[in-house]
């Protein structure tokens, strides 16, 4: 087993590595840090998120990343960003002027099934591992499953397409998992979601190209995020509605959640500085980690200062 | 496990609405099993396709017909993959 505090985040770790790193994390910070179960994958794998919290029933902001199981380098972040938080608490004012008014959920691997898969299997995989009835391929793509816009343009209803939508909103049992913990939590004011790669931030929506109600305000702290982002080591990003930035997309993430209203809903593409796609190589997790997390904390330090 | 060898990843810059259909329809031949990490969305915006190794020669050769701008951004996607897994290995020793 890893021993306390020499977790390797300059390499890329198994789920079993991952998982015994969020228990390290919760004893090593017992009074900030638990592990709260909302469910399991398809294939039986728990969707464990860790809670940081100083007690109380506080309004919250939730992160997740490898919803897109091959983007490894979003886990590491993930993960990477936990132990920050963690041992920031008590010696960075902002984070801890964050946490004594909100909680913080996040979720490492939000495709448990798929991740492994990735490592055992087929690195390329980026889909869910759901059995799809009527068809010998599997999966879904569980980033144009969520209820906002289910089905439209933007993503597939073919089962074999790696942006199939699945047979129906909330299909696949990762995304119906958070979905629940959202409605029953009832207090998220921010859904900030990980991908890779491209280098954006983007905000609602994806699946029309109109404008949201929040547009001015979304935009004005995306564009902060990623300033404050690019002055670690200089990458640039392009900041956007999912729409216009990239395409358009249906049944996607930050769509729902906004729908929700979580007015602060983003998704951010991370690094690929050097042309190899979602293949990071080890050596940049901890600089894309580290600039990745000064827009977090912009866009954590915004949400805790206009509360609605 | 699959392998990737010889696969390449190229980056593609579609100059206009015409040339992103034909992306399109490329994408949409299913024996060639090309994989886009990035779609083609904008006119001069990349694309990124990974090309399995036997599909290279005949994508090659449509996209220059087609006078479309491409350039290989992954000589190798296995020798990535190797690399990413000895260090997942050493890290594990």
């Amino acid at each position: 087993r890893q021993r306390n505090g020499n977790f390797n985040f300059e390499a890329y770790h198994t789920l079993e590595e991952i998982s015994q790193e969020m228990d390290t994390l919760a004893a090593q910070y017992p009074g900030l840090v638990s592990k709260v179960n909302i469910g399991q994958s398809f294939e039986k794998r728990p969707m464990n998120v860790l809670k940081f919290s100083t007690g109380g029933d506080k309004p919250a902001i939730w992160l997740d990343a490898g919803i897109h199981a091959r983007e490894w380098v979003t886990q590491a972040t993930a993960l990477w960003t936990a132990n920050k938080i963690a041992s920031d608490y008590g010696n960075d004012p902002s984070i801890t002027s964050i946490l004594d008014t909100m909680d913080i959920f996040l979720l490492p691997v939000t495709n448990p099934d798929g991740y492994v898969f990735s490592q055992t299997k087929n690195r390329m995989w980026r889909k869910t591992r759901s059995k799809v009835s009527g068809s010998f391929c599997v999966g879904v793509d569980p980033n144009r499953n969520w209820d906002a816009g289910f089905g439209g343009p933007g993503a597939s209803n073919n089962p074999c397409s790696d942006s199939y939508h699945g047979p129906h909103a909330n299909s696949e049992v990762e995304v119906k998992s958070i979905v629940d913990f959202i409605k029953s939590h009832g207090k998220i004011k921010a859904f900030i979601t990980l991908h890779s790669y491209s280098q954006l931030l983007m905000f609602p929506y994806g699946y029309t190209c109109t404008k949201s109600d929040n547009f001015d305000e979304l935009n004005e702290v995306a564009q902060k995020a990623a300033q404050s982002l690019a002055s670690l080591h200089g990458t640039k990003y392009k900041v956007g509605p999912i729409c216009s930035v990239i395409y358009q997309a249906s049944g996607s993430t930050v769509d729902w959640t906004y729908s929700q209203g979580i007015k602060y809903s983003f998704t951010f593409e991370l690094r690929d500085t050097g042309r190899y796609g979602f293949l990071l190589p080890a050596s940049q997790i901890i600089p894309t980690a580290q600039e990745t997390w000064l827009a977090l904390r912009t866009i954590m330090e915004h949400t805790l200062n206009h509360p609605y | 496990q699959e392998t990737f060898v010889g696969d390449q990843v190229l980056e593609i810059t579609p100059r206009n609405e015409e040339q992103i259909k034909h992306l399109v329809e490329l994408e949409a031949e299913e024996h060639l099993q090309l994989d886009f990490w990035k779609l083609p969305t904008i006119p001069g915006e990349t694309a990124h396709v990974r090309v399995p190794f036997v599909s290279i020669q005949a994508v090659k050769v449509f996209l220059e017909s087609q006078g479309i701008a491409y350039s290989t951004m992954i000589e190798d996607v296995q020798v990535l993959l190797d690399k990413e897994n000895e260090e997942m290995l050493l890290n594990r020793r």
